[in-house]
């Protein structure tokens, strides 16, 4: 028996065995670098997964991976670790077209993604989510079966703001938060200062409002930039990396 | 005579001399910070400087100028510098009633508040629009009179590459692009060294695709974070800062 969310016409996938959304209150906070660091971290412990990247404001998750080229026709492409991973932004011919990606458009194609491709058997999908809480979030949480989100935010008061409202819509929803994730949390120094170029920790906040653990606050790393520009997160290692799995 | 945009109406308002919308790529490059530190520098020149804010991904502006408390009635609101600002965000009765803020309903407050609120005379009225290229800032950017935008951008490739997207788009609207921005471009220690959290810079490139001068390099700056949460940027000084002005 689940106990995954039931959107309408009850959309299950035999195979699939945990599908996780990943949110955050507003854009720019490390989403998408989460959802990677989340699937390559579950790959490593050696269980099937996939990535189904509804990320309209663009292809970080597939220049991430390496596999920006990968065609339609070829989805879900498969990355050198093994994660499968399909993406709204490789369904535009061209960049010269952009596309007005409007709620209904972005659940519309995450449902038809996540019914017809061919995901074989998966312990983990991990759902990136577009940014914030506009509709677009909000009806993709809706669109498909979830056990659950997992919430990505930055250390600023602000930000935090905005991230207790996109706990309270979830909430709303009855869709269960499995964990949050402060990123660009803190900056160690080589010589053992750690710098807090965003602030000081508002994750035990985010733990009070969401009554969800706290999963990883991950560093700002300038080690990530390169990795994500040159398609290898796939070589990323890091303690806090290796604490996110629900 | 004025070569700025036409929208249609014409609309145009005799006291406000100069209107510079504020772009960016993707969320959470710092567009909104950057609106700030634009009209605090022109502030501290001496001008007239007013701000609307459309970025509806959250109260950014009032918060960084401590004015999150300003009501409807009473806008454009008055920071403590004398800089005059009116928020989409402010015109939420609560937190608790999401707006589902559509690009047509963006510029349609937009227009409002250029055209029916008592600014006075401005020399400068920065405009921060929704982050990104979704027909929220892009319908934004049609309806008002502009005499340009600043494209807001921070070092990342990809980051980069959603910012030429967005200049692009605008050059196909026949905006002029006025400069370009890159933010959180370094980080400065204590002891002299450099730091590159976001990779190294490509505001070279940001230069080129626009054809626009480079204004600044914002560095990653750790005072920022506290002033913006507790409503004291116009406290902010840096030489980048010093540079922002069109
Ligand atoms: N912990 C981190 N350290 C360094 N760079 C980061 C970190 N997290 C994210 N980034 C970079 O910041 C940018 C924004 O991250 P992204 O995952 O695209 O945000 P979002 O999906 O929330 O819009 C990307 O260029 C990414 O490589
Ligand atoms: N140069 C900087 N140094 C430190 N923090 C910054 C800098 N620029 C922006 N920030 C912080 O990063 C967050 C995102 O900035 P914001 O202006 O809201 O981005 P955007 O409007 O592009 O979404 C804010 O909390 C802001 O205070």
């Amino acid at each position: 028996a689940t106990t995954r969310t039931r959107p309408p016409g009850k959309l299950a996938r035999e195979g699939i065995r945990r599908v996780v959304a990943v949110m955050s209150g507003k854009g720019g906070v490390g989403k998408s670098l989460v959802t990677g660091l989340c699937a390559l971290t579950t790959r490593r412990a050696g269980r099937q997964v996939g990535i189904l990247d509804g990320d309209i404001t663009g292809p970080s998750i597939p220049r991430m991976f390496g596999l920006q080229d990968a065609r339609r026709g070829e989805l879900p492409a498969v990355s050198r670790s093994g994660i499968r991973i399909a993406s709204m932004n490789l369904l535009l011919e061209s960049e010269e077209q952009p596309v007005i990606w409007r709620g209904p458009l972005v659940s519309g194609a995450l449902r038809q993604f996540f019914t017809d491709l061919e995901w074989g058997e998966l312990d983990y999908l991990w759902v990136d989510l577009p940014p914030g809480t506009s509709d677009a979030p909000l009806t993709a949480l809706q669109a498909l079966p979830l056990d659950g989100v997992v919430m990505v935010a930055t250390p600023q008061a602000l930000a935090g703001m905005v991230v207790k409202k996109a706990i309270r819509l979830v909430q709303e929803l009855g869709v269960p938060i499995l964990g949050v994730v402060e990123n660009m949390s803190y900056l160690p120094l080589p010589d053992g200062t750690i710098l807090e170029p965003f602030g000081p920790s508002t994750a035990r906040e985010l733990v009070l409002a969401s009554g969800a653990p706290l999963l990883a606050r991950v560093p700002l790393d300038q080690r990530i930039a390169g990795l994500c520009d040159t398609g290898r997160i796939e070589e990323y290692r890091s303690p806090a990396a290796e604490e996110l799995a629900v």
